[in-house]
């Protein structure tokens, strides 16, 4: 489903450059779950940022369902990730004048297809697995750290997207509830999704079927290179 | 140090009222580290806000180093945060235009009798002390997000604080990065400061001298009650 070729990714800071990453090459099935770690500011995000189109590589290639996404430009990108993609930002972006109701059903929004009846009920559902069902009407600021972080995952996953990418998706969780999620997310991947998750937790990584190490921007470490 | 005597604290939304904080009695040791775990949503950031007096209780007492910190106006709050505390936000909250040293140096601009060059010595300093010294000019969007969270816990350390509240001071930062921050507050508590910390990682807490349980904006387990 996913294939990086010669991936970089360059910062620069007037006369600095900072290579947040170098020479990345990454092929992801259909279907896989991965887990990225590696230590704060070793190239996670930028990554997955790379991996939801959300940012473009300085060089390299990165196909996606057979598209090149590298390549692409905004619309294209934008279009491709409606289509395909959920993303968990490691911090969340909710809309803050938006009840946590409206948060979740704004992906839906870019389907016309769906009725607005549909919709909200799609998103009623969506919050009620993350454990905030009576949570709907508050706004991003009258929640928790975990309520927000819950409600960017219901966001996420709230079209059942082909490849769902979280980012330090249990940071702000008690165990309890990142085991919640964690089951939420193995569901999606049980019904033929794809899943890619950044995480500092052990216990995350370890219920991944392949784990990918960075350091200082590069994949130093994969356990499923060969798949 | 802390008293806390039947704190609640209600939040009103039109006809329905959220009971973050419900008769929670404290008392806390000058000198003492506790930390507080609980569920997403129990009331963690709540207390901690109270104790910080970045938030009035709605009803009950809060005596703070011999001054009763619930009475005060808004001017007094300030003040006594400015003198005795440090605090780090589960969002971070920095200053979106400003440098991770600017950001730093922050909480020194409050005190008129350090001059610049050693306020920005002393930021450079606590930024080195949490690995950010190459990270000084960036600004939080050039920032991961366990960089953004190392300054905002250099912020709160700069002034040596007598009291030392940190909101998931760990929550984005890998075992390696983590485990240096608990060196840095057991540092801090080594001085003589007071620490109390919220936390969802069970290592973090096991540090801890003190642990108290939250639920339902309830104190319903308390390691140390007799202290
Ligand atoms: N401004 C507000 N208006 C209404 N309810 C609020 C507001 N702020 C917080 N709450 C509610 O108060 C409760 C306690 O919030 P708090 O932030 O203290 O939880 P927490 O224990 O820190 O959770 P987490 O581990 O997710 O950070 C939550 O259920 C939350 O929805
Ligand atoms: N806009 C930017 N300008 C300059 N440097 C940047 C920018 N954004 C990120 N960086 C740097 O790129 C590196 C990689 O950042 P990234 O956010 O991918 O790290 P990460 O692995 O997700 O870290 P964390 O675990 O702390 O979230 C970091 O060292 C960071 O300082
Ligand atoms: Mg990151
Ligand atoms: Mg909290």
């Amino acid at each position: 489903l996913i294939l990086l070729e010669g991936i970089g990714r360059t910062y620069r800071m007037g006369e600095v450059e900072v290579h947040a990453l170098r020479g990345v090459a990454l092929s992801l099935a259909r279907g896989s779950f991965t887990a990225i770690v590696g230590a704060s500011g070793s190239g996670k995000s930028t990554m997955l940022n790379v991996l939801g189109c959300l940012d473009r590589p300085t060089s390299g290639r990165y196909v996606l369902d057979g598209r090149e996404a590298s390549s692409m430009d905004r619309d294209g990108r934008a279009r491709l990730r409606g289509e395909k993609i959920g993303f968990v930002f490691q911090s969340f972006h909710l809309l803050g004048r938006a009840s946590a109701l409206e948060n979740v059903e704004l992906p839906l929004l870019y389907r016309p297809e769906i009725p607005t009846r549909e919709r909200r009920e799609r998103a009623r559902e969506a919050l009620d697995r993350v454990g905030l069902a009576d949570r709907l009407d508050h706004r991003p600021t009258q929640l928790s750290g975990g309520q927000q972080q819950r409600v960017a995952i219901a966001r996420a996953l709230v079209t059942r997207p082909a490849l769902l990418l979280a980012d330090e998706p249990t940071g702000n969780l008690d165990s309890g509830s990142g085991t919640e999620i964690l089951a939420l997310l193995a569901a999606l991947h049980a019904e033929g999704g794809t899943v890619v998750l950044v995480t500092h937790d052990a216990a995350v990584a370890a219920s991944a079927q392949r784990r990918i190490l960075m350091r200082d921007g590069r994949v130093v470490e994969d356990s499923g290179a060969a798949a």
